[in-house]
C-alpha cells in the first residue's frame, strides 16, 4: 500500500539514533535494535542470510541454538526508503530488560540489500506501533507484553537524552513512566488513526508567529525511529527562510510568482476562496477541497518521451504561494514586500526527504519553531532543531526539518522524530489510545 | 525491572561525528544528482 510505504521511507535518516539491547531465544542471543514507534515488526538478521553484505557486519540469529525456537516459515518483506529487508517469520522468546516475552513472532532477515543496513550501528528493529501496520499481521512485542501480564499498565514512555556531553542515551520504560525524566503534567491527545501513533496537531509557529498552513489542522506521528522532523514543504520552506537554510531554487515557483503573483494577491484581497485560487488562475483543477494538478504536462522540452512535469510543479508552487501570501497579508505587509518575500521563499525549498545546511555561527540568532498539540505550544529552540556535526572550524550544521508532502486524507502530516521526543518526554498509552508530551528532565 | 513495577530499558546513543555520514551525505554525488533531478522533475517531492 503506497500510502503506508510513504511514511516508512523516512527510515533512511538514522543519524541521531537511540538503540537498546534485546535477547532472542534461549539462551538469549543478543541484538542491538532501534525501538521504533513508526513500525510494528521485530526483525533481526538471520544466520541464513548468505548473500547480503550487511549480514556479515551484524549479529545473526541461529534458531538451532535456541531451545524455545518454533518454526513458522511464512515469508516476509519490509520496504524502506532505500531498500528492503526480507526473510521469513519465526517464533521464539524475546528478552527485554529482565522480562521474557514468550512465543514472539519475528522476522529472520535473510536479505538486507540496502547500504543503510551495512553502515547501521544496530542489528535490527523492534517496532512499537500498532498491529494494524504490522507486516504479515504479526503481533507486536508490546502487545504480547501486555497480554502475558508482564507490565502493569498498557503504556510505554521514552526519555531521550539530548545532552551531547552525556553518555547515557535515554530510557524506554514499559508499564508506565519514570517521574525522574519529565517535569509537570503531560498534555495528552487522542490517537486518531490506529496503526501509527498518529494524532491531530494545530499550527506551527515560527518565532511565535503562525505559519498558517496547519490552521485548519494537520496530523502528526510521534516516531522514535526517525531522527529528525519532517513536515509539509510549504512550512519547511518558511522555516528554511527564517533560519537561512540552504534550499533548492525552484524555477517553477519563481515563474508562478512572476506571472501570477499579483493575480493571486488580488484574488486573496477580494476574499476569493483561497483553496480555489490556483484553479481560478488555471494552474490547478479544484477537487472540491483543494487545488490539484490537472495532469497537463508541458511538452515543450520533452525529450526521450519524458515530460518536465511542469504542470504538476506549477500547481504545487501556486498552492504554496497562496499560503505564503495569505500569511503575509494577515500580517498587513505591503504587496511589494509580499511578492519579494514569496520570491525569496522560492529559493529555499527543501530537497525532498533531504537535509539542509545552515550557518553554525547563526544558531543563537535563529527563531524558535513551535508545534501546537492539544491546544498547547511545544517550542523547539534552534539548539534543539539544528544538528551540529563536528567541532571547531570543521563543524557543519544541519537543519532538523525535512520536506514531506503527504496528501489528504492522511496528510498534511508531520513526523515528530527524536529531535522532538528529546525535548518532550513522550508517553504512548494504548489503554486510553492517546499520546502525551511533557517537558523532558 | 524495579520495585515500582516498571520495566526500564537503557538506551544507547550514537554520537554525531563526521564518520557517521550525515554531513558527508550532504555533499555526496548522489545528493547532488538528487538535487539536480528535483529541480527539473520532482518539484513536489517524490511523496507529493
Amino acid at each position: 500500500d503506497g500510502s503506508d510505504t510513504d511514511i516508512v521511507a523516512l527510515k533512511n535518516y538514522m543519524d541521531a539514533q537511540y538503540f537498546g539491547e534485546i535477547g532472542v531465544g534461549t539462551p538469549p542471543q543478543k541484538f542491538t535494535v532501534i525501538f521504533d514507534t513508526g513500525s510494528s515488526n521485530l526483525w533481526v538478521p538471520s544466520t541464513k542470510c548468505y548473500f547480503s553484505v550487511p549480514c556479515y557486519f551484524h549479529s545473526k540469529y541461529k534458531s538451532s541454538e535456541s531451545s524455545t525456537y518454533k518454526k513458522n516459515g511464512k515469508t516476509a518483506a519490509i520496504r524502506y526508503g532505500t531498500g528492503a529487508i526480507s526473510g521469513f517469520f519465526s517464533e521464539d522468546n524475546v528478552k527485554i530488560g529482565d522480562i521474557v516475552v514468550k512465543r514472539q513472532e519475528f522476522i529472520e532477515a535473510t536479505r538486507e540489500p540496502s547500504v543503510t543496513f551495512l553502515v547501521a550501528k544496530f542489528d535490527g528493529i523492534l517496532g512499537l506501533g500498532f498491529k494494524e501496520i504490522s507486516v504479515g499481521n504479526a503481533t507486536p512485542v508490546w502487545y504480547n507484553m501486555v497480554k502475558q501480564g508482564l507490565v502493569k499498565e498498557p503504556v510505554f514512555s521514552f526519555w531521550l537524552n539530548r545532552n551531547v556531553e552525556e553518555e547515557e542515551g535515554g530510557e524506554l520504560v514499559f508499564g508506565g513512566m519514570d517521574p525522574n525524566h519529565f517535569k509537570g503534567k503531560h498534555t495528552y491527545v487522542p490517537v486518531t488513526q490506529k496503526g501509527y501513533w498518529q494524532f491531530d496537531m494545530g499550527d506551527v509557529l515560527i518565532d511565535g508567529k503562525e505559519s498558517g498552513y496547519c490552521n485548519g489542522g494537520c496530523s502528526a506521528i510521534a516516531d522514535s525511529g526517525t531522527s529528525l522532523l519532517a513536515g509539509p514543504t510549504t512550512v519547511v520552506t518558511m522555516i528554511n527562510h527564517a533560519i537561512g537554510a540552504v534550499g533548492v531554487v525552484s524555477q517553477e515557483c519563481k515563474a508562478v510568482v512572476e506571472q501570477y503573483g499579483q493575480t493571486i494577491m488580488d484574488l486573496l484581497l477580494t476574499e476569493a476562496h483561497p483553496k480555489k485560487i490556483c484553479s481560478q488562475v488555471g494552474l490547478c483543477t479544484f477537487d472540491g477541497t483543494r487545488g490539484v494538478s490537472a495532469g497537463i504536462e508541458s511538452v515543450v522540452d520533452e525529450k526521450d518521451g519524458r515530460s518536465s512535469g511542469l504542470g504538476d510543479a506549477m500547481c504545487s508552487a501556486c498552492e504554496m504561494a497562496v499560503v505564503w501570501m495569505q500569511n503575509q497579508l494577515r500580517r498587513n505587509q505591503t504587496q511589494d514586500r509580499i511578492l519579494n518575500y514569496v520570491n525569496e521563499l522560492c529559493e529555499r525549498l527543501p530537497s525532498p526527504m533531504g537535509q539542509s545546511a545552515v550557518e553554525c555561527g547563526s544558531i543563537s540568532s535563529m527563531p524558535s519553531v513551535s508545534f501546537t498539540i492539544g491546544g498547547k505550544i511545544f517550542d523547539l529552540s534552534p539548539h534543539e532543531y539544528i544538528l551540529k556535526v563536528g567541532e571547531g572550524a570543521a563543524a557543519q550544521c544541519i537543519s532538523g526539518f525535512m520536506g514531506l508532502d503527504i496528501p489528504p486524507p492522511r496528510g498534511p502530516l508531520w513526523i515528530l522524530g527524536d529531535m522532538f521526543m528529546g525535548r518532550y518526554h513522550t508517553v504512548f498509552d494504548s489503554g486510553k489510545l492517546r499520546v502525551g508530551f511533557a517537558e523532558a528532565a | 525491572a524495579s520495585n515500582d513495577g516498571l520495566l526500564r530499558i537503557g538506551l544507547k546513543k550514537l554520537k554525531l561525528d563526521h564518520n557517521n555520514g550525515l554531513a558527508a551525505r550532504l555533499e555526496s554525488k548522489e545528493a547532488k544528482d538528487l538535487r539536480a533531478s528535483i529541480r527539473k522533475y520532482n518539484f513536489r517531492g517524490k511523496l507529493g
